[in-house]
C-alpha cells in the first residue's frame, strides 16, 4: 500500500465521518442530497459483496464494513429520524438517469461477466456519478454550508488521490485496471469547478455561494 | 504491464 492510497481511503473516511457528524450534531440534514447518500450505499454494498468470497487483507475488510455500515447508517439518519430536516423540494435530480446508465454499462464493459464482477463494475460506473445529485442540489440553491464544503472536498480529494495511487502502482507494481481509471478520472473530474470555489472560497473564510 | 485480476483497492 502507498501513501497516495492511504491518504485517498483516509480522506474518504474523514468524509464520511464528517458527514455523519454534522448531520448528528446538528440533529438536521439541510442541504444534503439523501438521493446521492442512497447511491453511495448502493455503491458500497454492491462492490463490498466480495467480503464473503475474497480476502485481501483486515484493514480492507474493516474499511469495506465501516463504508457499508456508515452509509447505510447515513440513509437512515436522512430518511427516518431526521425526516423532517430533508430538503426533498431541492433533492430533485432523477437517479434513474445515473443508474440505468450504469447498469447498462457494466453489462456492455466489464472484465468478467460474472454476477459479482458485473455488481463490482456497476459500482465503480455508478461512484463516479453518484455526487451529481448532491452537485445539482448546491448549483439549485445556490450555496452549501461550509461543513457540507468540507465535506465535498474530502470525498472528492479521495479520488483524486487514487488516481495517483494508479500512477504509482503502474510504475511501480506494472498493475492496472483501466475500468477503475477511466472511472476515477470522471469522478475527479466533476469535482473540479467545486474545487476550485473551495480553494478560492472556502478556504477564504467565505461561504460557498454560487454567482447569481 | 498486467491488466489486474483481483481487487485488492476500496
Amino acid at each position: 500500500m502507498n501513501i497516495f492510497r492511504i491518504i485517498g481511503d483516509l480522506s474518504h473516511l474523514l468524509a464520511i465521518i464528517i458527514l455523519l457528524r454534522k448531520i448528528w450534531k446538528t440533529r438536521s440534514c439541510a442541504g444534503i442530497s439523501g438521493k446521492s447518500q442512497i447511491l453511495f450505499a448502493l455503491v458500497y454494498t454492491t462492490r463490498y459483496l466480495d467480503l464473503v468470497t475474497t480476502y485481501v487483507s483486515l484493514y480492507n475488510t474493516v474499511m469495506k464494513i465501516i463504508f457499508i455500515a456508515v452509509s447505510i447508517a447515513t440513509c437512515y439518519l436522512i430518511y427516518m429520524k431526521f425526516k423532517a430536516t430533508y430538503d426533498h423540494n431541492h433533492d430533485t435530480f432523477r437517479i434513474e438517469f445515473l443508474l440505468a446508465p450504469a447498469v447498462i454499462l457494466a453489462l456492455l464493459i466489464n472484465h468478467d461477466f460474472t454476477f459479482l464482477e458485473i455488481l463490482w463494475t456497476f459500482s465503480i460506473y455508478l461512484e463516479s456519478v453518484a455526487i451529481l445529485p448532491q452537485l445539482f442540489m448546491v448549483s439549485k440553491t445556490g450555496e452549501a454550508e461550509s461543513i457540507t464544503s468540507h465535506y465535498l472536498f474530502a470525498l472528492g480529494s479521495y479520488r483524486a488521490l487514487y488516481i495517483l495511487n494508479w500512477i504509482y502502482r503502474y510504475h511501480n507494481e506494472e498493475i492496472y485496471d483501466l475500468i477503475a481509471i477511466v472511472a476515477g478520472i470522471v469522478q475527479t473530474a466533476l469535482y473540479c469547478d467545486f474545487f476550485y470555489l473551495y480553494i478560492t472560497k472556502v478556504l477564504r473564510g467565505k461561504k460557498l455561494q454560487l454567482p447569481a | 504491464d498486467i491488466e489486474a485480476e483481483e481487487h485488492d483497492e476500496l
